[in-house]
């Protein structure tokens, strides 16, 4: 495993505690998208599949027990939890997110490495993923006041993508056999969504300014 | 075929 893998896999890890914080600690979700957390959590369940059939490595399986543990864990916490659930900012949240899920299944039906169901349900979770941040952004720019737990979140998450690109791009170069398109595309797709974050967040920091989305 | 390696990433 290279640097860059390590990073993008530890910068994720981080994203995922800095949320369970904000729920566990502080008792509110104010911010987060539960549309963005229930995509994830569709995500890593039917990426994660091979979880029965492949057996890669130990950190391999913990990590992707983690990652689909704290998904589910946090869109419980959010719909269901007597305090968190009233923090959720529900009417700022309304992006239509089912209507991402369809044209994903669409597009993995016809473009998969391979016409199984374990594998279009792999490339499906990586259309979905691509798009699943769409919410979350949105519900960012609609919010006057975006805390710094809620900033940190997404901007931990923007890292590890763009972590994730150095890491394809240090593997094509240093493995042989090592191309993955589906996941590349989708991969850089997702990395240029939070480009307008980056730029707003890095100036507001620059600036020592509360972080503020133009509408 | 190329394709085919396998999917060690999360």
């Amino acid at each position: 495993m290279n640097i860059f893998r390590l990073a993008g896999d530890m910068t994720h890890l981080f994203s995922v505690l800095v949320l369970l914080l904000k729920i566990h600690t502080i008792k509110s979700c104010a911010g987060i998208s539960l549309k963005t957390q229930e995509l994830y959590a569709i995500v890593f369940t039917t990426r994660y599949l091979d979880l029965f059939t492949t057996y890669i490595s130990l950190y391999n399986t913990i990590m992707k027990l983690i990652f689909l543990g704290s998904s589910i864990s946090i869109v419980w916490y959010m719909r269901h939890h007597k305090v968190v659930r009233r923090s959720y900012d529900k009417d700022q949240d309304t992006f239509r997110h089912y209507l991402l899920m369809l044209p994903c299944l669409l597009l993995a039906l016809l473009i998969n490495e391979k016409f199984t169901f374990l594998e279009v349900m792999w490339a499906f979770s990586l259309y979905l993923e691509a798009v699943a941040i769409l919410p979350q952004l949105v519900l960012l720019q609609r919010t006057r006041n975006i805390d710094n737990l809620t900033g940190q979140y997404v901007l931990l998450l923007g890292a590890y993508r763009a972590l994730y690109v150095l890491n394809w791009i240090y593997r094509y170069f240093t493995e042989e056999n090592y191309v993955h398109w589906i996941t590349w595309v989708s991969g850089i797709v997702q990395t240029l969504l939070y480009a307008d974050f980056f730029y707003y967040y890095f100036q507001s920091w620059k600036n020592n300014v509360k972080l503020q989305l133009p509408a | 075929t190329k394709d085919s390696a396998v999917k060690d990433e999360l």
